[in-house]
């Protein structure tokens, strides 16, 4: 338990230190304060072990109701999965990850290399690629990204596959040239496969504090996101972030990263998120 | 800003009498908020608001300026003094320097080792790095590529499955050229990683670093002290280096490691190119921190 004996001011600031070091942001954690403080005062129960329950169905309200499933596309043509993000936050590996969870369930898989920009970055994809048996588009370093998506595409097309999943090079959302090459992959991809990519994923490192929601904001802005994965919640970060970005944009969390190995990929459930923030 | 709003809290509050316990509460209110939003830790926070309080309390109101600058100025020196008042640049000496790179995954360190490199050259050093990082997938790769680009020696090993051998192999290389600093690059881990940590403290026991540098994200939240306490702790970390310094983010975490560890931040990562490394100029941070 938590708290103990009778509900108290102290205890609520207690709850303020524990809630704030999720990262899910101090005007996040007043707000929620202040909608637990009314619904208990009216209540007859003082004991402390009903504040915890109270704090978790607050989260999950503010969480909305949102659908974590994997879009697939509805005509027999490839769904693209497209994974964007801020530098080194899992988006190679989280290819990886999806590509082996995909592969379990008997689809056909393709990956395309679209970071043409970062040292050994296809090197990296193309030995997630031989280890999961999956085929690879890649161009050489320094060629361009919108025509290695391009070339995935039509090989994906071509092999009547199920999923392309395109890895991007990171980036930062303040950077306007690099956010214009996302939108032109993007494009590029919607001349060949007009509703693709049928997803946007954007990863959150979750170690990241607050300015994880500008980043969800512009990338958002820019690209219609569809989703997003919180990576490397095997650390001690609680990212608790989404839990802001959830109550802001509404944007669903897919997946989370918890390790560095291809296994390592959960479905995110908003109830075992939100008890988690507790351990 | 905080400035705004701390005037606004004080718009009531005369040019004469003292700033007392009562009317700076909603100023210090206003301060733990823009902390907080910029991503520094809740307790050291709470502990920087003790300090400017008790700096605060009993201070006249001057006429010169208005209350709420007096408490800007008192938070921006309380600041300062927390996180050093002048840039703290490694100190090298003229050869046999090691330096290890360590930290979380993905906060830099290969880019950074590549950066320092062409740094201490540029400073007329003789560079030298190695590929310790034997785990990620083409983390070698990456170094060899980054060593390629830029001129530099790398020893790494792809063969060699233990990276202990590969730290002697490369201080063997060292100890035979005219290398003046090598860098020893590894593989991000968790703190809370035993086995990865352990493999930390064999490595520093074989390289015997004149320096230990933790690299972290400047977009780190709360968790920040947990993982720099505990590099510490376990390895002890002579200095940080803070990357990614050219988004948004408000690098908070500047203040609660160096709260946290009273480790000097000596460099900060200013882009992906190996040129977009300068050396961290503390005033600078508390601006930005402020807002
Ligand atoms: N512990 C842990 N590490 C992870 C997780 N996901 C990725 N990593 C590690 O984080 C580091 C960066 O991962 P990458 O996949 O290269 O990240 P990225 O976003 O593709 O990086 P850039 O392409 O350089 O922007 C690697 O060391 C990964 O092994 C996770 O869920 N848990
Ligand atoms: N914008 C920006 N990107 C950076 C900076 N420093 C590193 N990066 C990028 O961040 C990503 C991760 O960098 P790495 O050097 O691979 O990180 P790492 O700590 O070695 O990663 P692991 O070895 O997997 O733990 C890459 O895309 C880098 O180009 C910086 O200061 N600014
Ligand atoms: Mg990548
Ligand atoms: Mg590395």
């Amino acid at each position: 338990t938590l708290f103990r004996g009778e509900i108290s001011s102290d205890m609520y600031e207690d709850i303020e230190e524990i809630l704030v070091q999720t990262d899910m942001g101090i005007d996040t954690v007043m707000k929620l304060v202040g909608n637990i403080e009314n619904r208990l005062s009216r209540s007859s129960k003082k004991d402390s072990a009903v504040v915890v329950d109270a704090i978790k169905t607050e989260l999950l309200a503010m969480m909305n109701q949102t659908d974590n499933t994997l879009r697939t596309a509805s005509s027999p043509v490839p769904t693209v999965i497209m994974l964007v993000g801020v530098n080194g936050t899992g988006k190679t590996t989280s290819v990886a990850k999806m590509a082996n969870h995909l592969l379990k369930q008997k689809k056909k898989v393709m990956l395309a290399a679209c970071d043409t920009f970062r040292g050994a970055a296809i090197e990296q994809l193309d030995i997630w690629a031989q280890r999961t048996g999956t085929y690879l588009v890649k161009h050489q370093h320094g060629a361009d990204a919108a025509a290695v998506a391009y070339d995935a595409c039509q090989a994906a097309i071509a092999r009547n596959v199920d999923y392309l999943l395109i890895d991007t090079a990171g980036r930062l959302h303040t950077n306007k040239n690099l956010m214009e090459e996302l939108k032109k992959i993007k494009r590029t991809v919607q001349k060949l496969i007009p509703e693709a990519p049928h997803e946007i994923l954007i990863t959150i490192d979750a170690v990241s504090g607050q300015n994880a929601l500008p980043q969800v904001q512009i990338f958002n802005d820019q690209l219609s996101l569809t989703g997003m994965i919180l990576t490397k919640l095997d650390g001690t970060a609680k990212g608790g972030i989404v839990i802001k970005i959830q109550h802001e944009i509404s944007l669903p969390v897919k997946f989370i990263g918890v390790g560095e190995g291809m296994d390592d990929l959960l479905p995110f459930s908003n109830q075992e998120f939100v008890n988690a923030l507790f351990e | 800003s905080l400035s705004d709003k701390l005037t606004k809290v004080f718009r009531n509050l005369r040019g004469y009498g003292k700033l007392s316990e009562s009317n700076i509460k909603d100023a210090l209110r206003e301060i733990k908020l823009a902390l907080l939003e910029a991503d520094v830790n809740y307790k050291v926070v709470k502990s920087f608001i003790d300090a400017v309080k008790e700096k605060s309390v009993g201070e006249e109101v001057l006429k010169s300026v208005t209350p709420g600058q007096q408490i800007v100025k008192i938070v921006h020196d309380e600041m300062v003094s927390l996180m050093g008042n002048k840039a703290e640049a490694l100190q090298l000496r003229a050869k046999g320097n090691r330096i290890m790179i360590v930290g979380l995954q993905g906060s830099g360190k290969t880019t950074t080792a590549a950066k320092l490199a062409v740094h201490f050259r540029k400073m007329g050093h003789k560079p030298h790095l190695a590929a310790l990082d034997i785990q990620r997938p083409a983390a070698i790769d990456q170094l060899v590529f980054l060593g390629k680009q830029n001129n530099i020696p790398v020893t790494f090993d792809k063969n060699d499955k233990k990276v202990v051998s590969i730290a002697k192999k490369a201080l063997e290389h060292v100890k035979n050229s005219d290398c003046t600093v090598s860098l020893f690059d590894t593989a991000g881990r968790l703190h809370i990683d035993d086995q990865l940590m352990a493999e930390l403290e064999a490595l520093k026991d074989v390289i015997q670093p004149h320096e230990i540098l933790f690299v972290a994200d400047a977009m780190t939240g709360q968790d920040a002290v947990n993982s720099v306490s505990q590099f510490n702790e376990r390895l002890g970390i002579s200095g940080v280096i803070l990357t990614k310094l050219d988004g948004d983010a408000r690098g908070g975490a500047a203040l609660s490691i160096r709260a946290t560890t009273g480790c000097p931040i000596r460099y900060v990562g200013l882009g992906e190119k190996v040129s977009d490394i300068e050396l961290f100029h503390p005033d600078r941070m508390v601006s930005r921190i402020l807002g």
